[in-house]
């Protein structure tokens, strides 16, 4: 339901922290 | 930047995440504290050497949900490169985002809040106003703010991110549909229903217009033949499906996640209003592309 689009919804992790 | 990572740090990063990958924790963690080690002795702490080892030992942590440990890390590392690269380094950035995301994990929205809005302003400095990378801030930060029931920032940090994604990645990028999705979910939550039904029909027309060309009275969304369904129901007796809705085939052949999500989405929508008929023809849809 409604719920569907904020269940998959997360905070997205910065992968270029190791290209430093 | 002025810094690359060394050869032997990507060389033990590739190693400790073959390790990682096949849960063997047990070899990777000591790997990595091992490296650090030998790291300070070299160079001393405040090198970026060890705030890049600082990093792949956390990324080890985050994988095994020992977030805490994770944190304290990756709070060393930003340390060690605030100083040695300055504050408004893009590595300071990535790490303050990181650092956001492990308290998230934790539930701790209100402590994540701050460290990802230094990440955006950082990001923005660099790289200006209007770059994708500074709409993935937003959405990180509008994320954070959702969970705290914050949904007018919400909102305003949805808008801004549609807005560079639009601009910058064209209409049809995966990354605009997602965006909107999400302001939509927002606009549920203040009970904008109306604002939310026409970004989902938005969403529909687009994935429709990319892969069938432009909308006219042969060539409609699924949305536009949900309602004229529901419209004309009881009026109209039994047929098949692909005669009876023209080009409902065409409409049910969209396919994306996000376009699943936004069928069920604005179902839910059509369900709300009564409009079982509408609903049900969405539902179908769904149904079949998943």
């Amino acid at each position: 339901d409604q719920q569907g689009a904020s269940r998959q919804q997360q905070l997205e992790w910065d992968d270029s922290t190791l290209t430093y | 930047g002025g810094y690359e990572i060394p050869a032997r740090l990507r060389t033990l990063h590739n190693l400790v995440i073959q390790y990682a990958s096949q849960g063997r924790y047990e070899v990777a963690v000591p790997l990595c504290k091992q490296a650090l080690e030998d790291l300070e002795k070299t160079s001393g702490h405040d090198h970026p050497d060890v705030a890049t080892m600082l990093n792949i030992l956390a990324l080890v942590y985050r994988d095994q949900n020992k977030y805490k440990e994770a944190a304290h890390l990756l709070n060393d590392a930003l340390a060690i490169r605030e100083k040695t690269l300055g504050k408004d380094h893009p590595a300071v950035a990535a790490t303050l985002n990181n650092l956001a995301v492990l308290y998230g994990k934790r539930g701790k929205y209100k402590e994540a809040e701050p460290l990802c809005k230094r990440a955006l302003e950082i990001r923005e400095k660099v790289l200006g106003k209007y770059h994708p990378d500074v709409a993935k801030q937003l959405n990180n930060l509008a994320l954070l703010c959702q969970n705290q029931a914050k949904y007018a920032e919400v909102e305003y940090y949805y808008r801004r991110a549609l807005e560079i994604y639009q601009s910058k990645l064209g209409a049809d990028d995966p990354n605009v549909a997602k965006t909107k999705n999400n302001l939509a979910t927002c606009y549920l939550k203040q009970g904008k229903f109306k604002d939310a039904e026409t970004l989902y029909k938005d969403i529909l027309t687009r994935a429709h217009e990319r892969d069938f060309g432009s909308v006219n009275n042969d060539n409609k969304p699924i949305w536009m033949h949900a309602e004229e369904r529901e419209e004309s129901k009881g009026k109209q007796k039994e047929a098949g499906p692909y005669t009876e809705y023209g080009s409902w085939y065409k409409a049910c052949k969209v396919d994306s996640p996000t376009v699943n999500t936004t069928l069920k989405s604005l179902s839910a929508l059509y369900r709300r209003q009564g409009k079982l008929e509408a609903a049900e023809t969405l539902e179908e849809c769904a149904g079949k592309s998943r």
